[in-house]
């Protein structure tokens, strides 16, 4: 549970950015 | 500039190449090959199309390779894990238990 979260929450971050740039 | 009766390499060639160079122009500039390049939200057919699949899984471990694989059968793995990586690399989803299960990171 604990890597899902932590790879949840890098994802949710890379998405930002992905956002971000556009 | 070549002499026909060279190119035909013989007699009965020389009507072909003359109409085949213009169909080889058209085909160089028309559009089609761009159809499959056709992006919605900037994600490819097939993205998308994977990207549904694990958003529609709702298992605590998420989808794995193997069962994406099941249910698109008509592509190969290495292009499903070619999509993953890209799609994980997007943040669009992100890998749960090990490599090969994967959860969308909005579909709570």
């Amino acid at each position: 549970l604990e890597r899902i979260a932590k790879n949840k929450a890098a994802a949710l971050e890379r998405l930002a950015a992905a956002h971000q740039t556009c | 500039s070549k002499p026909q009766a060279m190119m035909g390499g013989g007699g009965g060639m020389n009507m072909m190449p003359t109409s085949h160079t213009s169909i080889g122009g058209m085909g160089s500039a028309g559009g089609y090959s761009g159809a499959s390049m056709m992006l919605v939200n900037g994600l490819s057919a097939n993205q998308n199309q994977v990207l549904s699949l694990i958003k529609s899984c709702h298992d605590p471990q998420g989808i794995s390779t193997q069962d994406l694989k099941q249910k698109l059968n008509s592509m190969s793995v290495a292009v499903i894990r070619q999509i993953v990586d890209f799609l994980s690399n997007e943040g669009h989803i992100f890998s749960t238990i090990d490599e090969d299960h994967f959860r969308s990171t909005d579909n709570e």
